[in-house]
């Protein structure tokens, strides 16, 4: 989904 | 967010905290490679093309512009503050980092999650970090001596990717399709190559001697 291709971690 | 990456994340922040406190405090930047602190801040330049494109949360977005502004006042300051700059080991910091450029981001090109521009850049400040610290390295084994804060400053470097290697595992066993695999296998090289670092750091913490890296 959308969500989990953006880089959440630093 | 889960414990383990947040104290890593704590853990970068408080190495680039040493970092400045060194340089500032001491108005000293001896033992410091620049060549790795470019390659740093170029690691955060790439890596965070998202700032302003994908919002996470107040506390992701606050640590990016830390991350940034420290790297590149860093490099500012080695390179054009007149005190600090004449501290600088130029003639020890000969590591040929243009090579980990280039390898990292053939590689980029390669692998990565998507052959898109932000992504190719996000691969390739993955690969670019794993290896940002050679010069780094090389230059304490050819400095000899190393002061505390250096020290100190790798160390919580090289700490901080092994708690986000907890923080990988933990999240590949709670959350259903969680696949970093660039990020974990990087991770790992990039820890490993702190391996004979830590060795020779905790020899100095236990014989409470001065911390000095082999030729």
């Amino acid at each position: 989904t959308e969500e989990e291709e953006k880089h959440d971690e630093l | 967010m889960n414990i383990f990456r947040f104290a890593g994340d704590m853990m970068h922040l408080t190495s680039i905290l040493v970092l400045l406190l060194k340089i500032y405090a001491t108005k000293s930047c001896s033992g410091i490679s620049l060549k790795t602190q470019e390659l740093y801040a170029l690691v955060f330049l790439a890596r965070y093309l998202d700032l302003f494109t994908d919002f996470i949360s107040v506390y992701n977005t606050i640590m990016k512009l830390v991350f940034i502004v420290s790297s590149t006042a860093i490099v500012w300051c080695m390179k054009r503050d007149r005190v600090v700059r004449r501290s600088y080991d130029k003639q020890l910091d000969t590591f040929r980092h243009y090579f980990l450029l280039a390898a990292s981001f053939a590689l980029a090109l390669l692998v990565n999650e998507k052959f898109t521009f932000q992504e190719i850049f996000w691969a390739f400040s993955i690969y670019l970090e794993a290896v940002a610290i050679l010069p780094q390295l090389v230059l304490l084994q050819r400095s000899g001596n190393v002061d505390n804060l250096t020290g100190q400053y790798v160390f919580f470097l090289g700490a901080y990717r092994a708690f986000y290697i907890l923080n990988w595992i933990y999240r590949y066993f709670t959350e259903t399709h969680f696949s970093r695999w660039i990020a974990c296998i990087s991770g790992l090289v990039q820890t490993a190559l702190y391996a004979d670092f830590f060795y020779y750091y905790y020899i100095s913490w236990k014989n409470n001697t001065k911390l000095k890296l082999p030729a």
